[in-house]
């Protein structure tokens, strides 16, 4: 403000003093006044982001659970054309470097998010657009998978956001402290899930031992008056030994997605939705969030019983590529204005077989845009 | 990005002797960095 005050007094007495020259002075500072104005102005930003991350990690470190605060940025990103600006940047991110550039290009990436290029398959140079390096392999050797047989293992390179046993009624997983989606609007309403009524778990769970039964606060206007997504006529519960793991992939990690398990995969669903960012400022600002965003689940069993696996993408990296599907496209322009469209589902020959997947196996990549 | 795993896995019988039932347990914690191939849980077998 103090600089703007100045440029204006600058340019005051230059018109005072009259003169085409001096005026034109006065306007040749205007352009990097602007700059310097617009890069302070993100400089504070930047810090106050920074300062705001600290807060949460000092708040996590004591802790203290984030709580869901829907704001005005969430309400902005729902206006914004999300899917339109990620195809542009996959576009943009498609533009090949010439030869030199690339390994300068690729070392700034990294150094800013933290990865690490010793384990890229092939010499910098060979990655002709960022779109490319950005889903790169791995030097052999670089990801032992764990040898152990009674072992599930992570799937990609990541962050663990939740883990846990579903029990509650509906199986909802937690996105952040004061709100939880439901798994089976997370791999569709005609997923295999083990679920069974609620009474009959009672009936299970009574020769085991002594539970409370959940009193329902709900009275029948209030039923009556919701709206039909809540009416549930027959309640359900998960099955026993039913578990759930969140991975949280940072744009610097390894973005290939890989089988926990040896598995037969029966069912591919494609949910085309939206594209908001998936960091974790927007979990705790978006609802629904995972429910939301475009996302591809695959469907199956193991020898322990049912395995599903949602890859659901972001702004960033809009596009899911699965390598037991080529001709699968995702992140296509969309000709509806609904986002709420049934899934496109597919299952997989032979039927009851399926694809079959040994752990470690390569099943998927995200792409960017 | 993100990805969910959704799985059924080993469960206790019965909730005495736990150590030695081959109940499946996450071997990891809220927040911790894993690698692909990496374990998430385990269980005994039985």
């Amino acid at each position: 403000t103090s600089f703007l005050q100045k440029l204006q007094i600058t340019q005051a007495r230059a018109s005072i003093n009259g003169g085409s020259s001096s005026s034109s002075q006065g306007n040749s500072f205007l352009v990097p006044g602007a700059t310097v104005a617009t890069i302070a102005m993100l400089g504070v930003l930047h810090a106050r982001r920074l300062y705001d991350d600290k807060k949460v990690e000092e708040a996590k470190e004591k802790g203290i659970e984030l709580e869901f605060q829907p704001d005005a940025k969430a309400t902005f990103l729902r206006l914004l054309p999300l899917r339109s600006i990620s195809r542009l940047w996959g576009f943009l991110t498609s533009v090949e470097f010439p030869l030199w550039l690339r390994p300068h290009v690729y070392r700034a990436w990294a150094r800013a998010f933290h990865s690490n290029l010793e384990e890229a398959a092939m010499p910098l140079e060979e990655y002709a657009s960022l779109r490319q390096f950005f889903v790169r392999t791995l030097k052999e050797g670089s990801r032992p998978i764990d040898s152990d047989s009674c072992c599930l293992v992570s799937p990609v390179d990541g962050t663990i956001l939740r883990f846990g046993e579903l029990k509650e009624a509906g199986a909802m997983i937690e996105q952040v402290k004061g709100f939880s989606y439901s798994v089976s609007s997370l791999l569709g309403a005609s997923s295999f899930l083990p679920m069974i009524a609620a009474d009959d778990m009672q009936e299970e769970s009574n020769g085991q031992e002594n539970t409370q039964r959940d009193e329902s606060k709900k009275s029948w206007w209030t039923i009556s008056l919701a709206s039909p997504k809540v009416r549930d006529p027959v309640p359900t519960r998960p099955m026993k030994g039913l578990f759930y793991c969140v991975i949280y992939l940072k744009p610097g990690d390894y973005h290939r997605v890989h089988s926990p398990v040896k598995w037969n995969v029966l069912v591919r669903r494609h949910f085309s939705g939206r594209l908001f960012p998936l960091n974790e400022r927007a979990t705790k600002t978006i609802r629904n969030l995972y429910v939301e965003n475009e996302r591809v689940v695959l469907e199956g069993q193991w020898q322990e019983g049912f395995m599903a696996m949602a890859a659901i993408g972001a702004t960033n990296i809009g596009s899911i590529e699965l390598f037991i599907e080529p001709a699968l496209r995702t992140n296509r322009p969309r000709k509806k204005l609904l986002h709420s469209e049934p899934p496109e589902e597919r299952e997989y020959e032979p039927k009851g077989i399926g694809v079959m997947l040994k752990k470690g196996d390569e099943v998927a990549a995200f792409n960017m845009g | 990005s993100t990805v969910v795993l959704v799985f059924q896995a080993p469960i206790s019988k019965s909730p005495k002797d736990k150590a030695l039932s081959p109940e499946f347990r996450f071997c990891i914690r809220r927040g911790d960095r894993i690698q692909m191939g990496q374990a998430l849980g385990r269980w005994r077998d039985s």
